[in-house]
């Protein structure tokens, strides 16, 4: 299932990438 | 495509070429067919970002009327081959904010297995519709059959990827699933996307140290 954290990361990398959020 | 995040004079939108495109033109014009620009420019994209696209465009010197309809567009080229995406729009708001008001929607909980994207195609058929704001939970996280399990389900095509999704290919290709329903396609180019993350964007009822399922 991966370390919690990592996949934490993961997750808000794709969301940042695809919804459209100013960076 | 998607359109998002919108200020008095900037509108940052993004979009996802179906293919591995380096060079993206993008362009905000006051008429659907590009021919006409307020402002244009490039983006170079790969796959270190899954090929999406950001711009943060500022329209500001474009002496754009408030509460005009501006378009929106991208075309890039890829082994010869040119690819141009859906037109969206938005309306302007000038730099007083001379608005009266602001009409707006709120949708949440978007469980692609469930269905009912359709309030996706609802709203993007409301032509004073300014902006939605999405509240939280964008995607599911599930594994396919878990939540809707296959008495719920509404959808015969297999949740893509078919795990709970853990690494950021499973993210990505969990978005991209999603992306292609197209009601939320419709919203995206009709009104701009005010997103919110809540737990599902990456797994159910979180905590400081672990969730539910972890």
């Amino acid at each position: 299932e991966g370390d919690y954290y990592e996949r934490m990361h993961f997750a808000m990398k794709a969301f940042f990438e695809y919804m459209p959020i100013r960076e | 495509m998607a359109a998002c995040d919108p200020k008095n004079t900037k509108y940052t939108y993004n979009y996802s070429p179906t293919s591995d495109a380096v060079t993206v033109h993008w362009f905000i014009g006051p008429n659907a067919d590009g021919t006409k620009t307020i402002t244009a420019g490039t983006f170079v994209t790969d796959g270190g970002r899954d090929w999406t696209v950001k711009v943060d465009a500022d329209y500001s010197t474009g002496n754009v009327v408030a509460q005009s309809k501006l378009y929106y567009g991208f075309q890039a080229t890829h082994m010869g081959i040119s690819y141009t995406s859906p037109i969206g729009h938005f309306r302007a708001i000038d730099s007083k904010n001379t608005f009266a008001e602001l009409t707006y929607a709120t949708v949440s909980c978007s469980n692609w297995g469930f269905g009912m994207f359709n309030a996706y195609d609802t709203l993007s058929k409301i032509e004073e519709l300014d902006f939605y704001v999405h509240a939280g939970d964008n995607i599911y996280e599930y594994k396919d059959l878990r939540y809707p399990d296959d008495h719920m389900k509404v959808r015969t095509q297999i949740t893509d990827p078919p795990h709970e999704i853990a690494s950021l290919d499973d993210y990505r290709r969990r978005y991209r699933l999603y992306r292609n329903d197209a009601s939320m396609q419709a919203l995206g180019a009709h009104a701009p996307l005010i997103s919110i993350a809540d737990d599902h964007e990456y797994t159910n009822n979180a905590w400081l140290t672990g969730a539910e399922n972890h």
